[in-house]
């Protein structure tokens, strides 16, 4: 364990991982170990112009749909919204690489989004869609 | 440009997708959005000054406000009190939580009109029977309203007092055909004679007021909804102080021959959407 906690000091000068106060999702190029990025919110934007769908959709003309990417590599500190079963697969995955991946990096919450269009019919619709939007990243 | 690969604004490599695939990815989109396929409005849809796009433009806004002040809420956990929609535009929207509970909020445009005017026997009224083929399944209505707009009309005092009233024709009767009755549209016989009616809806106002009049027509929306026979439609009613029947073309109502920014629709709220499965592949 003290040749462990050694090399932990170790790897925490170099692994320069971010202040707890900045949140995956705010837009800084934060490096894991070795150049690759944690596990954060990147832009996403879905056009429907570039559909081709504005001549029915009426708003928005698209929406930032975001997407996760990034390292979930141990230690998983708190900014990574990490679940408990993802702290402890990180670990497992350090012993055993070959056996056990790494935990994903996946929306943790997501809003809705709304559309307006015509129907078929020229009537107008106004539709909420729940679950398009990602608002924040974390390691499952 | 012909190349398969097109360089993205990003600088990742964007590969050009096939006929097919574009279809394919085209009509996921449209599954996730809950469409069955790529609506085709008519042209003449695109003409801005239509009264429903209008107000449903102003609730759109309304709802992607809500959407952002929501999340700005989460991110500061800070209260933020919900808002009344008021004075958004002319017209006055649904209540801010009427709004905010619902999935889906359809303005339906394509209606059937029949007016019982001054050249027929009292009492006058309009008639609007409204098409809801294209209605969502599987939800419920938490809202619907029936907007229609009042000019300032003929009136000798614009302080007399008028009572619009709105009934849901609950049913009519097989002899109801009275002297130069006509047929009108949806396969149904209208004419005059009586029917049975269901009070939705009453508002007093000035001979002079003018803009929307918006009138609760929950209870019928549910009833239409529940089999497509019950949609007889509504029928408006004017009436003085004293009791006496108005012509309400007279009155400043408009109806389907008024300018196109100034005509009656319905607007119904529905909540709680059934989630959609997706199909396997």
């Amino acid at each position: 364990a003290a040749r462990a906690s050694r090399r932990r000091q170790h790897r925490r000068n170099n692994n320069d991982l971010p202040h707890p106060n900045k949140l995956p999702g705010i837009f800084d190029d934060v490096h894991a170990a070795a150049g690759r990025q944690i596990c954060r919110r990147h832009e996403l934007y879905v056009s429907f112009q570039d559909l081709g769908w504005l001549d029915w959709v009426i708003a928005p003309q698209g929406y930032s749909a975001y997407y996760c990417e990034g390292e979930c590599a141990f230690p998983l500190d708190s900014c990574m919204n990490a679940t408990n079963h993802a702290i402890l697969q990180s670990l497992v995955h350090l012993m055993k690489p070959e056996a056990v991946p790494k935990a994903c990096c996946a929306p943790t919450k997501l809003s809705a989004t709304s559309v307006l269009y015509y129907d078929s019919n020229n009537n107008v619709i106004l539709k909420k869609h729940r679950n398009m939007v990602v608002k924040s990243c974390g390691c499952h | 440009r012909g190349s398969s690969r097109r360089l993205h604004t990003d600088g990742f490599p964007q590969r050009r997708l096939s006929g097919g695939e574009r279809r394919d990815v085209q009509r996921e989109i449209l599954t996730v959005l809950g469409l069955p396929g790529r609506p085709r409005p008519r042209a003449r849809a695109r003409a801005p000054a239509a009264a429903a796009p209008l107000f449903m433009l102003d609730l759109y806004h309304a709802v992607a406000g809500e959407e952002e002040e929501e999340e700005e809420e989460e991110e500061e956990a800070a209260v933020v009190s919900r808002s009344v929609l008021t004075g958004l535009s002319t017209q006055s929207p649904a209540p801010g939580s009427v709004v905010s509970r619902a999935d889906t909020v359809v303005s339906l445009v394509n209606v059937v009109e029949q007016d019982r005017d001054i050249f027929s026997p009292k009492p006058y009224w309009k008639e609007f029977r409204f098409d809801l083929t294209q209605v969502p399944t599987g939800e419920s209505v938490t809202a619907a309203e029936f907007r229609i707009y009042k000019a300032r009309g003929v009136t000798r005092n614009a302080n007399n007092t008028l009572h619009v009233s709105i009934y849901e024709i609950a049913a009519q009767h097989a002899n109801r055909h009275g002297p130069g009755g006509r047929a009108w549209g949806w396969g149904v016989k209208w004419g005059w004679g009586e029917s049975d009616l269901f009070l939705l809806d009453v508002q007093d106002l000035h001979a002079g007021t003018e803009g929307w009049l918006v009138f609760d027509v929950t209870a019928a929306s549910n009833h239409w909804l529940v089999d497509g026979k019950y949609n007889l439609g509504l029928r408006l009613y004017v009436e003085t102080d004293d009791g006496h029947s108005v012509d309400p073309s007279s009155a400043g109502l408009l109806g389907r021959r008024g300018p196109r920014s100034k005509q009656p629709f319905m607007v119904t709220f529905f909540g709680g959407s059934a989630s959609t499965t997706r199909v396997p592949r």
